[in-house]
């Protein structure tokens, strides 16, 4: 039974990249068969893994415009088990060409139609872009459950009860299995009030579903993207790094059946 | 003659908003009268200046969709001389209502023409969402100049290209008096080799247009929207109050007939 969740939050630089990138590493490191799926056009998830998007000619573009089939798109990575549906800068296109169908449900459900052909995997994460528009709701339509990365600061919180709203207008129209799987903390930095009160908050305004796993902000993390590798790659043994295994490991023993 | 300038990047969480709100804020408070545009569906610059978007009856929502003079829309705020035209929630929805419009060059216009109709400003600022759809293309036809904040990480250098991308696309079609008024560096982090190093990167690739204030990464800063106050006020000695200050001094000085 493959697990798919997606990355989601409409508030920008607030670790979706940073997160499916290092949890997929870390799945596939403790021997899960993992496929990223990059859907946003600024492709940095696509560029985190090494790849180059200049040089790709078949994209996701292409599963969810022409509906080619993603085993036709996907790439290896350098780490086994670890491979990627990738983006391209065109993408940005997508979404005109997407909202130019005449069925709503024909174009959210693109990505889900997509990856359904898909058995090979244990887990698929998509990584999506800082908006909720139609890329977005492919993401939540395709996927079990949506993964929150919120950042330790106050205007990370103000965008949650956007997204819960998306989500649940997802879940009584185009996806009624959807759920959150669960928040994220990230770029937690335990020398400043404001994060701790963060973390209470979105502790007590999701009190099951909140990662107990709080992700410190770590450079070496912010630095591996220009290496092309994912940050427990890059820096082992760096606090990041560590946080993330242990957030996978997290997420593993959730999804035990 | 009113100074137009958007505050775009598609890139998330690089310090659009934060920008906006302490530019406009340390503008005023150099004797500028000054018009801060929400044009995010997010309304971060509208919670950061102490407004509730939720109380809000008339926003940007009925200037783009429905054409109501921002007149009657803008709201003054506690500092003098800083006065708002509030985003919604429901503003994500102007992107469909927009995408409607059978003409393109009408679709993008909206806020140009809205704004045209004011003069009382000295400056006005326009802080655009995460992407490049229909409502950052609004703000960058709206605007003489546009301000790029970039964070002093990696990923961030990523989308440059993306985004000088699209204001060709508005130079050559929608608005050929655009140009690029500066790049703001922000987060500065003078410990890291790779803040630096993009520091460096960025002033290479915009030799004459980057800005010298760098902004320092400074927890003030993102304290001050939890108690709905520019940093500048909320923080006015901090390092990041100082720098906005500078920068707001730089862009006056540039501006300069
Ligand atoms: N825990 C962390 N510690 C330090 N830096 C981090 C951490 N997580 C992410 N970053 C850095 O913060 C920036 C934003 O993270 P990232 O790009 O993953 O967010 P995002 O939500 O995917 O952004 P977007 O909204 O643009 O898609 C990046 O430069 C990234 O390298
Ligand atoms: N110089 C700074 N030092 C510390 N924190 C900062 C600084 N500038 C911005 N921040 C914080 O970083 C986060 C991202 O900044 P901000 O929201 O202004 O970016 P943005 O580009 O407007 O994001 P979005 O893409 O979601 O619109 C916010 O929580 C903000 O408070
Ligand atoms: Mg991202
Ligand atoms: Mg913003």
């Amino acid at each position: 039974m493959t697990r798919i969740y997606a990355f989601a939050n409409q508030k920008g630089g607030v670790g979706k990249t940073t997160s499916v990138v290092n949890v997929g590493a870390a799945l596939a490191e403790a021997g899960q068969r993992v496929l990223l799926v990059d859907i946003d056009p600024q492709s940095n998830a696509t560029t985190s893994l090494g790849i180059d998007p200049r040089r790709i000619s078949r994209s996701i573009y292409e599963v969810l415009v022409t509906q080619r089939p993603p085993a036709e798109v996907q790439l290896p990575t350098k780490w086994p088990r670890l491979s990627l549906l990738p983006s391209v800068a065109a993408l940005a296109g997508a979404t005109v060409e997407l909202n130019r169908l005449p069925d709503p449900h024909e174009r959210a459900r693109r990505l889900q139609r997509g990856l359904s052909a898909l058995t090979e995997y244990d887990y698929i994460l998509i990584d999506a872009p800082p908006s909720l528009g139609i890329l977005t709701v492919n993401a939540l339509t395709a996927a079990q459950g949506v993964i929150v990365p919120v950042q330790c600061e106050y205007l990370a919180l103000e965008g949650l009860s956007q997204l819960t709203h998306t989500i649940s207008l997802v879940q009584r129209g185009l996806n009624p299995g959807l759920s959150v799987r669960g928040v994220v903390l990230t770029m937690f930095d335990a020398r400043t009030i404001l994060a701790r009160q963060v973390v209470e908050e979105v502790r007590r305004h999701f009190p099951k579903r909140t990662f107990r796993t709080l992700i410190p902000r770590s450079v070496r993390l912010s630095e591996a993207p220009s290496f092309g590798e994912p940050g427990i790659f890059y820096a082992p043994h760096s606090r990041g790094a560590k946080a993330y295994r242990a957030l996978a490991q997290e997420l593993l023993q959730g999804d035990q059946p």
